[in-house]
């Protein structure tokens, strides 16, 4: 692992006298070989590893009678700022409960966003809040059906319109039943649609348009390469997406493609998915996702 | 594209290994594919951009058609088995659907069986995509034993003299011990029951999907034997690459590839157009 091979690097440098930036660079190529194979980016590695850069050449690792360590350190430092944002850390979700709150889910294929949108009902339910879910898919083969079971399980009540009505419909007629029956969060499903489908990407800003949803959460497998950050982009440019969820993360993906998404996005990562169960939603904790990524 | 001018050094070389893990086929490939370009740079046998692409590309085929096979199952007397496997959400039960038309409208008789009796409404979207396809579909309750399912089916499909079983199951991670045990036992069935049937095991993969496919592809196939693989979603803007890495460490072929939602949105698959993409 990344450890050892960088105790290894400076283990042999060591032998050869004092460090230099030189040696250092030697370092940084190991760390940015972990990262590409963690599925970070190739250009978000190279931005990451220049801003590495200027503290690994730094006295605290020169000087460090433990370099190897002292680089991991930074590198850890680095990730974790980058996944909470630092010192602009976002407010916590918090929705009022006296109005109806409107959450948007969007993504690709197959990544979760079904299941999201149901664990977040559950979620929400058990904090006191009064949730519906909005069966907006009417393309995928009983998608609706799906969402439907799932309310079932958790008692939410699931708004449909059947497969025949457009999805923008659907969402508006949605949140008049939302607010008829006194909920104040209305979770609105969508169909999985590529960020490179015009048509399908118009449906969602339209949505948007009807609805105005406070938060609009972008969906992603935690198992996705170098393409996130294409994915990201157009969905964030196109809809203006307020959050992330890391979905499948009770895999073994490394999921850096998380830092190539908040880097193009600079939205924050709110949940992550661990599992199919109902339960299997958590709050996202950047110090665990860093750790998962180094390797 | 920078081909056509640009100066045959280092940066090149760099390049093309941008291009190499920007598509998703992992560093240790990467930094060998381009490793042994530079030998051949060195020996004197590359002398233009163009040359030096066109030898990336004759590399990339090469490891490609070295394990290129076609499906064993459909021109055969008597039954042949096609199961699908994979991670959550990667496409199998689509794929079942569009495999059931294409061999259904080459005169096969085809029955499915759904094996996924785990997820909300899974068997109610397989048995559309039989309705499309009009295909018989073998099923049972909810939460019923897939394996029974399968032997179920497998009962159906020798009685009624079927030419192929299309078998859809559960999307499952690799890292689940029990599910993959669950894998196991299916294949078992297929074992016990009609051991002497050609079969097709194939992984289902999102070609979106980045270095964790090596893993995928390694733990199912400690569960079943796998035969090959389909990539899906290939109409994306990923660009699949992780295939020439299984390829090249566990000679895994790619069968078919999925294009889209519909359910004519199938192809076989295709090495040469799959390189010139890589390019694009
Ligand atoms: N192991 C695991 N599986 C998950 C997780 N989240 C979702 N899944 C599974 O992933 C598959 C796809 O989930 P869906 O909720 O249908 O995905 P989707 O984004 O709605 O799919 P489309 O509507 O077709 O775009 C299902 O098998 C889910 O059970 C997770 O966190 N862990
Ligand atoms: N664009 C595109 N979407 C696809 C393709 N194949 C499948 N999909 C979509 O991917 C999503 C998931 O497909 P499923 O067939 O449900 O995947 P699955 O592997 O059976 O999922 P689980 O059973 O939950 O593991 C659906 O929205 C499909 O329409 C493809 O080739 N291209
Ligand atoms: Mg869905
Ligand atoms: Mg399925």
């Amino acid at each position: 692992n990344l450890t050892n091979k960088l105790d290894s690097i400076f283990k042999k440098l060591r032998s050869k006298g004092v460090l230099t930036e030189d040696n250092i660079n030697e370092s940084l190529r190991e760390v940015r070989l972990a990262l590409l194979e963690a599925d970070v980016n190739f250009k978000v590695v190279k931005e990451f590893i220049e801003k590495v850069k200027v503290r690994a050449v730094g006295q605290e690792v020169l000087k460090s009678l433990t370099p190897g360590q002292q680089v991991i350190k930074v590198v850890h430092e680095e990730l974790i700022e980058l996944l909470s944002g630092g010192t602009h850390a976002p407010a916590p979700l918090n929705p009022k409960k006296d109005k109806l709150n409107i959450w948007m889910m969007a993504g690709l294929q197959g990544s979760g966003k079904t299941t999201a949108a149901a664990k977040l009902a559950n979620l929400m339910k058990k904090q006191g809040y009064r949730p519906m879910l909005a069966a907006g898919d009417i393309y995928r083969p009983a998608a609706i059906q799906q969402l439907e079971v799932l309310g079932q399980k958790i008692d939410v009540p699931v708004f449909s319109l059947g497969d025949k009505v457009s999805p923008v419909e659907i969402c508006k007629k949605a949140k008049e039943a939302a607010e008829a029956k006194d909920c104040n969060l209305l979770i609105l499903d969508t169909a999985g649609r590529l960020h490179i489908d015009e048509e399908l990407m118009k449906e969602l800003q339209d949505i948007r348009e009807a609805v105005s949803p406070s938060e609009t959460f972008l969906v992603c497998d935690a198992m996705i390469g170098q393409d996130a950050v294409n994915v990201a982009k157009q969905f964030h440019e196109s809809i203006g997406t307020t959050g992330l969820i890391l979905s499948k993360l009770d895999g073994d993906a490394r999921g850096g493609a998380i830092l190539s998404i908040r880097s193009v996005t600079g939205q924050p990562i709110r949940f992550a998915s661990v599992g199919e169960k109902i339960e299997d939603l958590e709050l996202f904790l950047p110090e665990r996702m860093a750790s998962r990524i180094l390797g | 594209l920078f081909f056509g001018g640009g100066k045959l050094d280092e940066e090149m070389l760099e390049k093309l290994e941008e291009i190499l893990i920007t598509s998703d086929i992992g560093v240790s490939t990467s930094l060998k594919l381009v490793d042994h370009l530079r030998q051949l740079l060195k020996k004197g046998s590359i002398n233009t951009p163009e040359q030096l692409q066109e030898a990336l590309k004759t590399e990339l085929l090469d490891i490609l058609s070295q394990v290129a096979k076609p499906m064993s199952v459909g021109d055969h007397q008597g039954l042949g088995t096609i199961m699908l496997v994979g991670v959550n959400g990667t496409g199998k039960t689509t794929a079942t659907g569009k495999i059931a038309k294409l061999f259904h409208q080459d005169g096969k008789k085809v029955i499915l069986a759904a094996a996924d009796t785990f997820r909300a409404a899974a068997i109610d979207q397989l048995e559309v995509w039989a309705y499309r396809a009009e295909c018989p579909l073998i099923k049972h309750a909810h939460g019923a034993d897939p394996a029974a399912v399968v032997f179920d089916a497998i009962t159906a499909s020798k009685a009624r003299q079927a030419d192929i079983l299309l078998i859809d199951t559960a999307g499952r991670l690799h890292t689940k011990i029990n599910l993959m045990e669950e894998l196991k036992k299916i294949g078992r069935v297929l074992d016990r029951e009609i051991p002497e049937a050609p079969r097709e095991t194939l992984l289902v993969l999102d070609a979106t999907t980045g270095q964790n496919a090596i893993q995928q592809a390694k733990l199912f196939s400690e569960s079943v034997p796998l035969s090959g693989i389909i990539l899906t979603k290939l109409d994306g803007t990923a660009k699949g690459g992780i295939i020439i890495t299984l390829a090249d460490e566990m000679k895994l072929p790619v069968k078919l590839i999925g294009v889209g939602e519909g359910i004519d949105d199938l192809r076989e698959f295709n090495p040469d157009y799959f390189v010139t993409a890589l390019f694009e």
